[in-house]
C-alpha cells in the first residue's frame, strides 16, 4: 500500500467520522442529504459482500466493517433518531435517476459476469455519483454550514488521493482498472465545484455560501 | 490476481 492509498482510506474514514459526530453532537441532521448517505450504504453494501468470500487482511476487513457500520448508523440517526431535523423539503433529489443507469451499466460493462463482480461493479459507478443529491441539497439552499463543508472535503479528497495511487500503481506495477479509474475521475470532477468554493471561502474562515 | 487486487481496495 502506498501513501496515496492510506491518506485516502484516512481522508475517507474522517468524512465519515466527522458527519457522524456533527449529527451526534448537533442533535441534527439539517444540511445534510439522506439521500446521499442511503446511496453510500447500498455503495458499501453490494462492495463489501466479499467479507464473506475472501480475506485479504486486517486491515483490509476491518476499514470495510467500519465503513459499512458508521454508514448504516448515519442512515439510522438521519431517518430515525434525528428524523425531526431532517430537511425533508430539500432532500429531493431522484436517487433512482442514479440507481438504475449504475445497475444497467454494471450489467453491461463489468470485468466478470458473475453476480458478485457485477455487485462490486455497481457500486463503483454508483459510489461516483451518489454525492450528487448532497450537493443538489447544497445548491437548494444555497449554504452549507462549516462541518459540512470539512465533510464534503474530506470525502472528495478521499477519491482524488485514491487517483494518484492509481497513478502510482500504474507506473510502479503497471496494474490499472478502467472501471475504477474512470468512474474516481467522474467522482473527483463532480467535486471541482465544491473544492473551489471551499479553498476561497471555507478556508479562509468564511462559510460556504453560493452567489444568489 | 486483478480481483484480488482490485478488492483490496476499499
Amino acid at each position: 500500500m502506498n501513501v496515496f492509498r492510506f491518506l485516502g482510506d484516512l481522508s475517507h474514514l474522517v468524512a465519515i467520522v466527522i458527519l457522524l459526530l456533527k449529527i451526534w453532537k448537533t442533535r441534527s441532521c439539517s444540511g445534510i442529504s439522506g439521500r446521499s448517505q442511503i446511496l453510500f450504504a447500498i455503495v458499501f453494501t453490494t462492495r463489501y459482500l466479499d467479507l464473506f468470500s475472501n480475506f485479504i487482511s486486517v486491515y483490509n476487513t476491518s476499514m470495510k466493517i467500519v465503513y459499512i457500520t458508521c454508514s448504516y448508523a448515519t442512515v439510522y440517526l438521519i431517518y430515525g433518531k434525528f428524523k425531526a431535523t431532517y430537511d425533508f423539503n430539500h432532500d429531493t433529489f431522484r436517487i433512482e435517476f442514479l440507481l438504475v443507469p449504475s445497475a444497467i451499466l454494471a450489467f453491461l460493462v463489468n470485468h466478470d459476469f458473475s453476480p458478485l463482480e457485477i455487485l462490486w461493479t455497481f457500486s463503483i459507478y454508483l459510489e461516483s455519483v451518489a454525492i450528487l443529491p448532497q450537493l443538489f441539497l447544497v445548491s437548494k439552499t444555497g449554504e452549507a454550514e462549516t462541518i459540512t463543508s470539512h465533510y464534503l472535503f474530506a470525502l472528495g479528497s478521499y477519491r482524488l488521493l485514491y487517483l494518484l495511487n492509481w497513478l502510482w500503481r500504474y507506473f510502479s506495477q503497471g496494474f490499472y482498472d478502467l472501471i475504477a479509474l474512470l468512474s474516481g475521475i467522474l467522482q473527483t470532477v463532480l467535486y471541482c465545484d465544491f473544492f473551489y468554493l471551499y479553498i476561497s471561502k471555507v478556508l479562509k474562515g468564511k462559510k460556504l455560501s453560493l452567489p444568489a | 490476481k486483478d480481483q484480488e487486487d482490485r478488492h483490496d481496495e476499499l
